[in-house]
């Protein structure tokens, strides 16, 4: 069984679940969790998308969703449904649906100013008590750091994959390695490393530049994973579509693991 | 009296103490904490750096310094003490000297896998068992987030005044905004913004670039705290120095305030 501790979880229905890691903040942890969570939605899948941070939740953000009263059914949360194709560029796209859940839709911009233990009381409600009904994949988007709330999401679910996320930025390295480590010590797979904001392709001459001096590629040399994509700095005027990058090839490889 | 619950500490001697935060991770807080400490100590002044995130510390890899062992006295903690001449492209300058102290020197590689408890308990230590003798300023890079180790610097010391740093994008403004509410409820003052990563100089055809859509100064007309300065994309490759862009600037402003 999948969950440990809850009797009755939201998760009980769900097939496949993936964190989006990285140990360090503000490498795209969140951009690329709901870039995968949109391209599988796309697809056809029954996708949802778990914001787990709760000191800088961004789903609200991302979906322009702002602040958003939850639905309480059964003493359960019930996530946000949002239609994709709103959204995209490619219009001919059938409307996909995509489930959301985020602690910013409890707690609008005002911030979470708590300690560790009533952290861990938050995402323990935020791993089982989510109703999400029949789901192929669950997406769940991890804060930075290797404190409470991995412990505590570590300790109530298994999960079947992580991703992990690094810029080429050497400080963004340093702190991803330890993000490896510790989930190699917490028994959580890795299927391998996205490299985020790899380059930058100058909108006046068209050259592409490198922003962060190394490379991700030195984590899969240290640790042995894989460089499963590298994406640009893409254009922030096109939302989350981003469509002149189709990370599907990203997603495909992901949903063929 | 500036510091709460300890009877000896380590900051007895220390004039002004400044917080660098964001709540945001990855807008730059480790990156200006040590430009800002480097600049003051160019300057002549005595300053300490204290990094006091223990899930990512950057303090050793800014300064290369990785993996260090730490000397005691008398049952304190003291700091490193590095000559800054030898960093900078300016090699006319006197060498001053900077404190520093990190998780990392006791950490080096291995991850912090610990919850709330144990991370205050850290953070209490590094604020009052480091011996750092007669300074003029204390800068503290804080770790993202309003947990744990906020909460247990704000108990322990009272600060003279904290920076907010800040991208323009709209996923760090609004983190950003959280970490101000969260300093106003635990009095904290603020001298103001730092804007990072601002704009991209293209190295090919030397045209701006703004990578990350909005602006800073949406925190100005919101909160009504000041836009100290702008800080561009600075090349990597030319360490902590950074020279084309020389902060003096931007401490001077601090300084005077
Ligand atoms: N590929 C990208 N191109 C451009 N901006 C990006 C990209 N990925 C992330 N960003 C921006 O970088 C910042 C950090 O991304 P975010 O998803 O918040 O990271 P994390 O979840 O790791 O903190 C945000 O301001 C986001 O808009
Ligand atoms: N002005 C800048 N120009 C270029 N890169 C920067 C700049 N400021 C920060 N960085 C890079 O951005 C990333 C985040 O910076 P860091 O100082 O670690 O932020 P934080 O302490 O807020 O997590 C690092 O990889 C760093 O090298
Ligand atoms: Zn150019």
């Amino acid at each position: 069984k999948r969950f440990i501790g809850a009797d009755k979880s939201g998760l009980a229905d769900v097939k496949t679940i993936f964190a989006v890691a990285s140990c360090k903040g503000g490498v795209g942890k969140s951009t690329v969790a709901a870039l995968l969570a949109s391209q599988l939605a796309y697809q056809g899948h029954k996708v949802g998308l778990l914001d787990i941070d709760i000191f800088g939740p961004s789903v609200p953000t991302l979906f322009k969703l702002k602040y958003n009263a939850l639905a309480m059914q059964k003493n359960m949360i019930m996530p946000l449904e949002v239609s994709l194709a709103a959204n995209s560029a490619e219009k001919n796209l059938v409307k996909q649906k995509l489930k959301l859940m985020s602690f910013g839709f409890l707690l609008g911009d005002a911030p979470a100013v708590m300690r560790g233990p009533m952290v861990s009381n938050y995402v323990q409600q935020g791993i089982h008590r989510v109703d999400w009904g029949l789901l192929e994949y669950l997406i769940i988007d991890l804060p930075p750091g290797t404190g409470d709330t991995l412990l505590s999401l570590g300790q109530s679910v298994q999960l079947d994959a992580a991703l992990m996320i690094s810029t080429p930025a050497e400080l963004s390295l340093v702190d991803v390695s330890r993000g490896i480590i510790a989930f190699e010590k917490l028994k959580i797979p890795m299927l391998g490393i996205v490299e985020n904001m790899a380059f930058f392709t100058c909108c006046n001459c068209g050259k592409d530049q490198q922003l962060f001096g190394k490379s991700a590629a030195l984590l899969k040399e240290r640790f042995g994973l894989d460089l499963l994509c590298r994406l640009p700095f893409l254009d922030p005027s096109k939302g989350l579509s981003f469509s002149p990058f189709h990370p599907s090839a990203f997603s495909k490889s992901l949903v063929e693991n």
